[in-house]
């Protein structure tokens, strides 16, 4: 009788790993740490967390995003390289990793949420301009991202527009004389043209537990 | 006289704003 148990020994190791309760799913091990360090309440970390779910298996369903499938999600199509798609990953993928796990992607869209702080919206812009990462963007980065943009979009601008647009820019910003924009200059530049930070906030994120409602079967907390 | 020419881009980071790959709002479309 014993022996015939035996036999039964994995099936039940395997049943219990299904069912295990404090099996949290990968990611939303601490969903309540997570809404205390970003603007999310715990039922909106949990929405998110279905929102990480689907993107992070649109092509390999390891519980993480590669670039592939941030690039997938954004825009539905495999593009081909994007300078701005990498720089955005790259401020995403605060551990380096090449690869996003859920806390990452939390965090970062916390950001982006219309609760959030200006200055983080400065401080994650600027950042994501200074393509190198010196600590100040240069004016050929700044040439680059405008060609870059104008390439995206297929529009066509002379040398000479274009050098005319940048001489503006950093006439503008570029208060120190230096040559380039610094933290302090570009948040200057910033709060005299409130427009330069559009794209650092989605409305979306205001609603995200009634865009994922899903979250409600896998709640782990009474969020009220 | 009116001024009937294109906007005038106020500046380099408005035009690099434009770009659809600075707008995440495609996580959230299906």
């Amino acid at each position: 009788m014993l022996q015939c148990l035996e036999g039964f020994k994995p099936l039940f190791a395997s049943i219990l790993r299904c069912c295990d309760l404090n099996n949290q799913p990968r990611g939303l091990e601490d969903p309540e740490l997570l809404a205390r360090e970003t603007v999310f309440s715990v039922s909106e970390i949990e929405a998110l967390y279905e929102l990480f779910k689907r993107i992070s298996s649109a092509v390999i369903d390891d519980g993480l995003i590669n670039k592939e499938e941030f690039q997938l999600a954004l825009f539905k199509i495999n593009k081909k390289e994007s300078l701005f798609v990498d720089r955005v990953f790259d401020l995403f993928d605060t551990k380096h990793s090449g690869i996003l796990g859920f806390e990452e992607f939390a965090r970062a869209l916390s950001v982006f949420h219309p609760n959030a702080l200006v200055d983080d919206k400065i401080e994650f812009s600027f950042q994501l301009y200074d393509l190198k990462q010196q600590g100040f963007i240069e004016r050929q980065e700044v040439k680059q991202m405008v060609v870059t943009t104008l390439a995206e979009s297929g529009m066509n601008l002379s040398d000479d527009v274009i050098e005319n647009i940048i001489n503006k820019t950093f006439e503008q910003a570029d208060t120190k004389h230096d040559g380039k924009i610094d933290k302090e200059e570009w948040k200057n530049l910033v709060l005299r043209h409130p427009s330069l930070l559009k794209n650092m906030t989605l409305q979306y994120l205001k609603d995200i537990t009634t865009t994922f409602p899903s979250f409600v079967f896998h709640s782990q907390v009474d969020d009220t | 006289q009116r001024n009937s020419g294109p906007p005038i881009l106020i500046n380099a980071f408005q035009l690099i704003g434009m770009s659809s790959c600075l707008d995440l709002s495609g996580f959230f479309e299906k």
